[in-house]
């Protein structure tokens, strides 16, 4: 499972 | 990045500086939800855990740092430094019944069953409804001071443009997480009948008063 890409977002 | 979510995380920073500047100037935190703040507080640390441990880019582990450090100092002003300008008769929402649910939701819906995501997920719910005992506070007074209710602003419109940068994500980048989505979805729903109090009577120059 690839890192949720939303934790680029504060 | 793109230019919602920036204008979404300077309006953020505003919100907070402006709280702050608001007490510290005013030497009083009259008005403020202190549930509240400690609320944001959680959020935040609970958030940012990985601060240390994955990188992003500098513009990020700033404004995480600068979000942890000014909500800390906003909850030491209210229950330490101005304590005696808390108006703790009127800030009586029960926390327990925020932070209770939220965190049985986190355990049972998350991306991961794994420490970090759910105390990020944990965050996220808690996020969408940690302005509650803020809008319950002004509720029993009746109003907010002009300064809250810019701070207020502030803070939904953050979220709003969050929603706004999720949909530019996803037809541009094809990335979106349902979780944060829903949360900022009730999280600016929560603000509706502020954000139309605020524009009908603040932007008019009149002071911010709910029927009572």
């Amino acid at each position: 499972k690839d890192e949720e890409p939303s934790k680029d977002e504060l | 990045m793109n230019v919602f979510r920036l204008i979404g995380d300077l309006s953020h920073l505003l919100a907070i500086l402006i709280l702050l500047w608001k007490i510290w100037k005013t030497r009083s935190c009259s008005g403020i939800s202190g549930k509240s703040q400690f609320l944001f507080a959680l959020v935040f640390t609970t958030r940012y855990l990985d601060l240390f441990t994955n990188f992003i880019s500098p513009y990020n582990t700033f404004m995480k740092i600068v979000y942890i450090v000014c909500s800390c100092v906003t909850v030491y002003f209210i229950y330490v430094k101005f304590k005696a300008t808390y108006d703790s008769n009127h800030d009586t929402f029960r926390v327990e019944f925020l932070v209770v649910p939220v965190g049985g939701l986190a355990f049972l819906v998350n991306h991961d069953f794994t420490p970090l995501e759910i105390l990020w997920t944990f965050s996220i719910y808690l996020e969408s409804v940690a302005i509650l005992p803020q809008l319950f506070m002004i509720s029993k007074t009746g109003e907010a001071e002009t300064i809250t209710s810019h701070y207020l602003f502030a803070l939904g419109a953050y979220r709003a443009l969050y929603i706004v940068n999720w949909v530019y994500r996803y037809y541009f980048e094809g990335f979106f997480d349902l979780i944060a989505i829903v949360a900022g979805c009730v999280q600016t729903i929560l603000y509706c009948d502020f954000f139309y109090l605020y524009i009908t009577k603040v932007l008019q120059g009149k002071k911010l008063s709910l029927p009572a």
